[in-house]
């Protein structure tokens, strides 16, 4: 799975996820990417996420919009995401990462699986991981 | 505020071999996307932008590159939605088209609908003038040496791609 959010410079904030799904999937498995509010969400009034993972259980705890949801009671990009992929272990036993951003321009990478990939750019600089505290 | 574009390229196992490709596919998109911002485009544009640059790195798994279903054959995914009035459009179970995105963001603009699956979406594909291409187009030695690895009975493709729970 790939996927990228974004926020502009009049404040917008966007999401985008693809995916070839799972490893032999059975012909017609539909994962978390389309289905709104779990592969990403958006919204003005409080960011953008696309997830990654283990898509039948970020299906189970809506994923994005949970993490959306941690964000409106309060909680940082960071807290929500960490949050977000903390329920999706404990209760639907799946690993997996996000990326979010708020309309501010706040953004995190976190993932509860072993690695995940990924980059981000802001006032000219690039930042990029793979492994945890990168 | 300050415009910022992130991106990932799917967390799970990723071999060491792989590592450098995966990072430099990553910093490669999130700059095309992060470009498009800074020449005035939206949000949207930016994250199709780079989101058509990782599936066109077969590298991921997302367009070309990604794995196959247990028949052998590529279907896929995308989703797109944007902040300002909640559009969204996805497809799901394509086949032979290399930027699923760009057609999920065709469906976000062109139909009154959220999401079109499968042979529906080809059709709205051929409507809207995209090009089909070979599934061989999409498969790669790695995805389908993968796909050989996990038809074995006692294979455990979840525990293959996203690693074992800690």
């Amino acid at each position: 799975t790939v996927g990228a959010v974004a926020v502009d410079s009049q404040g917008n904030v966007a999401c985008a996820t693809s995916t070839g799904g799972i490893l032999n999937k059975m012909e017609g498995r539909v994962g978390d990417t389309p289905c709104i509010g779990c592969g990403g969400y958006a919204d003005n009034m409080v960011g953008a996420v696309s997830t990654t993972g283990h898509g039948e259980a970020i299906m189970k705890v809506v994923l994005a919009k949970h993490i959306l949801y941690q964000m409106e009671q309060g909680q940082s990009v960071e807290a929500a995401s960490d949050l977000g992929l903390a329920c999706m272990k404990f209760r639907a036993a799946g690993l997996g990462g996000v990326i979010t951003v708020d309309p501010q321009g706040h953004w995190a990478a976190r993932f509860s699986s072993r690695q995940m990939a990924w980059a981000a750019a802001q006032k000219d600089t690039l930042h990029y991981g793979l492994y945890e505290g990168e | 505020m300050l415009p910022v574009v992130v991106v990932h390229g799917g967390a799970g196992h990723i071999p060491k071999e792989r590592s450098e490709l995966s990072t430099s596919g990553v910093t490669s998109a999130v700059r095309a996307g992060y470009a498009v911002l800074r020449g005035g485009g939206s949000s949207m544009d930016a994250v199709v932008e780079a989101v058509t640059y990782l599936e066109n790195n077969p590298a991921f798994n997302a367009g070309c590159g990604s794995v196959l279903n247990v028949k052998g054959d590529v279907e896929m995914d995308a989703f797109v939605m944007e902040g300002k009035t909640l559009g969204s459009g996805a497809v799901s179970a394509v086949r032979n088209i290399a930027n699923p995105i760009q057609l999920a963001r065709l469906v976000m603009d062109k139909t009154s609908h959220l999401c079109l699956t499968a042979e529906g979406a080809k059709q709205f594909a051929r409507s809207m003038g995209v090009p089909e291409v070979p599934q061989e187009s999409l498969i790669t030695e790695y995805s389908r040496m993968r796909w050989r690895k996990n038809l074995a009975p006692d294979a455990n493709p979840v525990e293959c791609q996203m690693g074992k729970m800690g």
